[in-house]
Formats: structure tokens, sequence, C-alpha cells
């Protein structure tokens, strides 16, 4: 399953 | 947002504003990487290219807005305003050996073949190495002013938090990037002897000074 990449971070 | 981000976050608060404190007040940038300060503005220009396009809150525009501000001061005190007192002879550490490589795993390691992912790969694979040239010149000079240490402390904590929040986000929201993570592991690592140094030296008032 393809994971959200964590865009909202820092 | 989780406690562990947010401290994150205001730990690499804190890490610029110490730095840009030490700048100013001592109106020097001796001991301080201006190699490494380009490679995190790289970083952060890479990695905040949607800050135009893409809004998820005020806090993380204006978190994006004062890191990109402040880490271009920066460079502007290191090579422009008290480049007297930059010290170019210990800041040799051969950039290119990085940027190279991290460029290169950006292109073949990443979530999605499309340009701005891999902009983003690169920022993050880049963020985890960033530092070096800073810890290489201090194994150069053999020592760090105290307030240098307390930087590099913040910095090396902010992305130890953000593996606590990597954990948390895991647990709590089924959220995890594999990238993000491995990168932040290396990054973390690469601080330990450094924050071995500080824990044993500079909390109890000396300073710290590596064998030259």
């Amino acid at each position: 399953k393809q994971w959200p990449s964590s865009k909202d971070e820092l | 947002m989780n406690i562990f981000r947010l401290c994150g976050d205001m730990s690499h608060l804190a890490a610029i504003i110490i730095l840009l404190l030490k700048m100013w007040k001592t109106r020097s940038v001796a001991g301080i990487s201006g190699k490494s300060q380009i490679l995190f503005a790289t970083v952060f220009t890479a990695r905040y290219l949607d800050l135009f396009t893409s809004f998820i809150s005020i806090y993380n525009t204006c978190m994006k807005v004062f890191f990109i501000g402040t880490v271009y001061f920066t460079i502007y005190l290191i090579y422009m305003k008290f480049k007297a007192t930059y010290d170019s002879n210990h800041d040799s550490f051969r950039v290119e050996f990085l940027i190279v490589p991290v460029g290169g795993l950006a292109f073949l390691v990443n979530h999605e073949f499309a340009p701005l992912e891999i902009i983003w790969t690169f920022s993050i694979y880049l963020e985890s190495v960033a530092i070096l040239p800073q810890l290489f010149m201090i194994s150069k000079t053999g020592e760090a002013e105290t307030i240098t240490s307390h930087y590099l402390f913040a910095l090396g904590s902010y992305r130890a938090l953000y593996l606590c929040n990597w954990i948390y986000r895991y647990y709590a929201e089924g959220f995890f990037d594999l990238i993000a993570v491995v990168a932040g592991v290396v990054q973390t690592i690469l601080y330990c002897d450094f924050f071995y140094l500080y824990i044993t030296k500079v909390m109890k008032g000396k300073k710290i000074s590596l064998p030259a």
C-alpha cells in the first residue's frame, strides 16, 4: 500500500 | 500535529535562533560551517517549493517562511557581513561528495518518479547529511564554542523528536513514510558522537574539545 508521503511536515 | 513533532519544530526553531544570536551578539561566525548552512538552504528551498501551491496551515506556512528566511540570512552573515571572521580554511568539506550521491539516490529511491517528488526526496536525503561539514569543521578545529554546542544539540534533537513523531503517527494514524524515517535515523545517528560529548562535557560546564 502506498503510504501518504509526509508532506504536511516541515 | 502531535507533541513530538511540535517539540521537534520548536527545537529546530531554537537551534536557528541560537545560531543567529551567537552570530549577532559575538559579531562573529567563527566555528560555523558556511557549507552546512548552504546545504540547509538547499534542503529548505527544495522541500518548500510547495510553499505557494499547497496551503496546510498558518503554522506550517509561517515556519517554512521563517526557516527559509533565516537560513539565507545566516548565509549572508557568514559570507558577507561577518566574512572576516569566517574560517574557510577549516570549512573544507567537499560537499560535492554529498550532493552527487544524494542526488543520484533521490532519482533511484523515491515514492514516485515525478519532479516534485524527486526534489522532495533529494531534500530529505540531503538534510540527513547536511550537518557533516559542520561536524567535520569541529573535528578539524578540535573544539566548539559552548553556544555552538547548544546550537548543534538543538538541531540534532529536532530530527530525533521527529523519529518519535513518526513512531506516534504509525500507531495513532497508521502513517508511515520509509524514506523520511530512514533518512531521519541516519541524520540522528550522525549526531550521536556529538550528543555523547555534549552530555558528558557541556552539561558539566566544560567546553567540547575533541582530541585534535
